[in-house]
């Protein structure tokens, strides 16, 4: 996952 | 950002606005589960965080600390200026059956196994169930005023709108975070019922009673 993983959200 | 994942937002926003407003101007909070309201402050609380070691825009931090101070708020306004109207015979959903299953899955499906990581997986599997002890609440009264319906279908309506929003960023980025998703979807199908009730009764301008 690592890549995928962008906590741009909320 | 796309439409979806801005009107998503907003309609948090628009939920808690209502919720804080009704509070407010009837000086009650009758019909309110105070459990479900510490259930989100766990979340914002959690999945914040992060606040402090990634910054990602104006816009993102605005809004995680807009949702960390209305929670703060929101349980203040429950649990202390208004505690007397707090319903909490009605309130006996126990958090014990959602935090301990959550807390679980989290250790064990995650991104990554890190303090930061499992509270953040943690954040979201809570929020995908946070609403049960409110529905509950609903449920054992048999009824909702219009504008506790009015603050659960905008509530409701954001993580749908998220659930948009993950399957443009699909088509348009190839971007998917899996756990976001499944728990996104549990937690639009917790609010599928009330979607019904609430699109044939309460924008008929009918009170939303359940059959009894």
């Amino acid at each position: 996952y690592p890549g995928i993983h962008v906590k741009d959200e909320l | 950002m796309n439409i979806f994942r801005l009107m998503a937002d907003l309609a948090h926003v628009l939920a808690i606005v209502i919720l804080l407003h009704k509070i407010w101007k009837s000086r009650s909070c009758a019909g309110i589960s105070g459990k479900s309201q510490i259930l989100f402050a766990l979340v914002y609380f959690m999945r914040y965080l992060d606040i402090m070691t990634s910054y990602v825009s104006f816009y993102n931090s605005t809004m995680k600390l807009l949702f960390l101070g209305t929670s703060g708020a929101t349980l203040n306004l429950i649990y202390r200026k208004f505690k007397p109207s707090y319903d909490h015979n009605h309130d006996s959903f126990r958090i014990a059956y959602l935090l301990v299953p959550c807390a679980l899955l989290s250790l064990f499906l995650n991104h990554e196994f890190s303090v930061l990581e499992i509270l953040w997986t943690f954040s979201i599997y809570l929020e995908s169930v946070a609403i049960l002890p409110q529905l509950f609440m609903v449920a054992k009264t048999g009824e909702a005023e219009s504008i506790t319906s009015h603050y659960l279908f905008a509530l409701g309506s954001y993580r749908a709108l998220y659930v948009c929003n993950w399957v443009y960023r699909y088509i348009a980025e190839s971007h998917f975070d899996l756990i976001a998703i499944i728990a996104g979807l549990v937690q639009t199908i917790l609010y599928c019922d009330f979607f019904y009730l609430y699109i044939t009764k309460v924008l008929q301008n009918r009170k939303l009673q359940l059959p009894a």
